[in-house]
């Protein structure tokens, strides 16, 4: 564990804690995507598969439990729970996201590291990560203003992989035969799918007002 | 660190 990684776990547990906390208090998930957080709760079911099979740590057990707790509460909330669902803008987060989940399984199913069932569904879980935001980005625009726990949800969501980028960087230098291209390369592909939110984000955020 | 325990990130 180095302080980068530890750094990005911390901003991923803010950016779900952060989420809970604007659905479970004002009971509302307005200008957030549903079909995002579907795809979040498939990404950790596919990727934390190994949970009962290897023990790292108490900590990454215990932060695997947490992410897919509250992934898969986040996505009841938006469908099922009367007054958060009423705040739910189905009419704009139309993106085909199921269109998403199949290329990732075929990628996965060619590239890889190691063709085993585990693998294979974490590798998955890696490329389907790296796309998952494209409904919130998409959602985003169309209903163009949003709130600040919103705008600070996706903020923390897209900077966590980009401080991993650096713990990967950190941990190639300081440990030999580190080299994992392919998280690598979807951790990339990630966070710079977030590249044009983060220049409105810092634009409005100077500005003190926002994210619009 | 054997393959199997690679994955030791979230």
């Amino acid at each position: 564990m180095n302080i980068f990684r530890l750094a990005g776990d911390m901003t991923h547990l803010a950016s779900v804690l952060v989420l809970l906390l604007k659905i479970h208090t004002i009971k509302s998930c307005a200008g957030v995507s549903l079909r995002t957080q579907e795809l979040y709760a498939i990404v950790f079911a596919t990727r934390y598969l190994d949970i009962f099979t290897s023990f790292v740590s108490v900590y990454n057990t215990f932060m695997k439990l947490v992410f897919l707790g509250s992934s898969f509460s986040i996505v009841w909330y938006m469908r099922y729970h009367k007054a958060v669902h009423r705040t739910y803008d189905r009419e704009q987060d139309t993106f085909r996201h199921w269109f998403l989940v199949l290329p990732c399984l075929v990628l996965a199913l060619l590239i890889h590291e190691k063709f085993t069932f585990l693998e294979v569904l974490w590798t998955f879980s890696l490329y389907l990560e790296a796309v998952a935001i494209l409904p919130q980005l998409v959602l985003l625009q169309r209903t163009r203003n949003i709130d600040n726990l919103t705008g600070q949800y996706i903020f923390l969501l897209g900077g966590y992989r980009g401080l991993y980028i650096l713990n990967w960087i950190y941990r190639y230098f300081t440990e030999p035969h580190f080299v994992h291209w392919i998280t690598w390369i979807a951790g990339l592909v990630q966070t710079l799918l977030y590249a044009d939110f983060f220049y409105y984000y810092f634009l409005r955020f100077i500005g003190g007002r926002g994210v619009e | 660190k054997d393959d199997a325990a690679a994955h030791d990130e979230l």
